[in-house]
């Protein structure tokens, strides 16, 4: 089974 | 004072039902430029992002620089199941209220008022970098629908296949696989319109929960539009009535990647 990615690695906080 | 009048009430509507099942509570950002907002799923998987300019509405005031109106999803799309598919829709909160107020009118025959208690909702805010991307895909919001819905029959995820001329959709799952081409169709009528612009080819996996959320927001517009680049999170994109001026609703979401 693929890993799900969480959008913490690509997105920052701002 | 916050004051926005939207003759179409079924937008608003459409965008609430487009992302309720994503998120439980959200802060509605207010300023001059018009309404933002934006919401992470609570695994983090999944991102909502809502522009509305002051375009799409008949009036908009906004007399600070900013407001911050915290909404409990469920409580808001109870509110608009009072909204009529023709009504108008006027909001309106004062600048230290404690409530936002819904108005839905059809003529001056019927008129619906519901004072909704807002929420303090700490959000954690993410900065979106400005992405071009290697593939865009622009295709019918039934058809992104209709794929969505069919292929989830089959498997928890879905390969999406960018290449110059056309885009493959394919699931791999216990009883089987199956792919669906799309072919890059720019000369047809505008309803059944499929346009593929690839710079380099990209090939992706996703959770199809998820795609299958996004297709939630498909009466929003006619056309929806996918961004994908290698090893980063899918855009997709409906514009509201199809019109980028008016503001748009995107999701965004994490890829899945094998080991």
């Amino acid at each position: 089974q693929p890993t799900q990615l969480t959008l913490n690695s690509f997105f920052t906080p701002s | 004072m916050f004051e926005a009048v939207l003759s179409n009430g079924s937008t608003l509507k459409k965008i609430f039902e487009g992302i309720k099942d994503l998120c439980t509570d959200v802060n509605f950002d207010v300023s001059s430029e018009g309404i933002k907002l934006q919401a992470m799923d609570s695994s983090h998987v999944s991102l909502v992002s809502l522009e509305l300019h002051t375009d799409v509405f008949e009036q908009f005031r906004c007399d600070r620089d900013s407001m911050t109106l915290g909404l409990n999803m469920k409580s808001v799309t109870q509110i608009f199941k009072i909204c009529g598919n023709d009504d108008s829709v006027t909001m309106r909160a004062e600048d230290e209220g404690e409530t936002l107020e819904f108005t839905f009118e059809k003529g001056e025959d019927r008129v619906s008022t519901f004072e909704l208690k807002l929420m303090d909702i700490d959000s954690e805010h993410l900065g979106i970098p400005d992405t071009e991307y290697q593939c865009n895909v622009k295709l019918p919001c039934s058809e992104y629908q209709r794929i969505c819905r069919d292929m989830a029959g089959f498997g928890d995820n879905m390969t999406i296949d960018c290449q110059k001329g056309g885009v493959t959709f394919s699931v791999d799952g216990e009883v089987g696989k199956g792919k669906i081409f799309l072919k890059h169709q720019p000369n047809v009528e505008e309803k059944h319109k499929v346009i593929v612009t690839v710079k380099e080819g990209v090939e992706l996996d996703f959770a199809l929960r998820y795609l299958n959320n996004f297709a939630k927001a498909a009466p929003l517009s006619d056309h929806v539009q996918l961004g994908l680049n290698s090893d980063t999170p899918l855009s997709v994109r409906f514009d509201i009535e199809d019109k980028a001026t008016l503001g748009s609703l995107k999701f965004f979401l994490a890829p899945k990647i094998k080991e």
